[in-house]
């Protein structure tokens, strides 16, 4: 997988759909701004931030941390799993 | 020290639940067991007590919901989501999600019991932790007949609420020894 930052607006549907899931994901367990969970936000992500969340979640689960969206770690985050974040910070609190 | 502490804890130890709504698919005498149990694991190792309520107050209100269901963290279906709970700051109320297949004692489906142990920690203010081996890691690991708590979850409640001073005898205490008078 490329670890380069989705765009969604790529030829590639599936791929950027591919993409789009797993930064929800980041976004739910803390490795991403909440804001990515809301496309009306605006909400604009680098390449850097969207290496460095992946890098923390491989580090948080004990995987390498690459920053690439490899094979082995969209395996764990297909896992089931409890709902509470990972890592506090981008907006501790539930409603 | 591998194990995260939230922040919060609660200021008592004999804390209340209560189970507002059961699961559809399971008897609810045995949801009750196996929750009791997954209290236990927790209060195995500390002087926390957990006690069980029908109705009125409790610390702790337990749901098994499906989809929606009013705290704008909705559940996912089978699979995904498995529960949520919130930290002591929060309230430590614990919901699951009604849609996965909840199981005792079984390979089949996913065991409620090592899943409500997972969230009641959360209850008590433990974060996830990075070891793969203790309760408190985020995935679900398949059910472990033999489940032990792992040191760093011992580790994590004995930091928030110290260790164990009373122990379990298992059986009414013996008689006091009678002190003669002066």
């Amino acid at each position: 997988r490329s670890s380069a930052a989705p765009t969604f607006g790529g030829a590639d549907k599936a791929m950027a759909e591919h993409d789009a899931y797993f930064q929800m994901y980041l976004a739910q367990y803390g490795y991403l701004s909440p804001s990515v969970r809301n496309p009306s936000s605006g909400h604009i992500m680098d390449e850097s931030s969207w290496r460095r969340a992946i890098a923390e979640f491989q580090s948080f689960a004990g995987l390498n941390a690459t920053g690439e969206l490899d094979e082995e770690t969209t395996k764990v985050m297909s896992l089931p799993r409890c709902g509470v974040r990972d890592k506090v910070g981008f907006g501790e609190s539930r409603a | 020290k591998r194990y995260a502490l939230q922040g919060s804890r609660w200021r008592v130890k004999n804390l209340t639940y209560k189970i507002s709504k059961y699961p559809s698919k399971l008897n609810r005498a045995e949801v009750d067991n196996e929750l009791a149990k997954a209290f236990a694991v927790w209060s195995d190792y500390t002087d926390l007590t957990f006690t069980q309520k029908r109705s009125g107050q409790v610390h702790i209100e337990i749901r098994f919901e499906k989809g929606e269901h009013g705290d704008g963290d909705p559940f996912d279906g089978p699979g995904g989501t498995l529960a949520h709970a919130y930290f002591p700051v929060y309230g430590g109320d614990a919901h699951f999600d009604d849609a996965e297949m909840w199981s005792i004692n079984s390979r089949r489906g996913t065991n409620l019991f090592q899943v409500a142990a997972h969230e009641f920690g959360h209850s008590l203010g433990l974060s996830h932790s990075d070891v793969r081996s203790a309760l408190m890691a985020p995935f679900y690991r398949g059910y472990d007949p033999a489940f032990q708590l792992d040191q760093d979850d011992i580790q994590g409640i004995q930091a928030l609420y110290g260790h164990k001073t009373q122990t379990d005898i298992g059986g009414p205490l013996p008689a006091a020894p009678s002190v003669p008078r002066a």
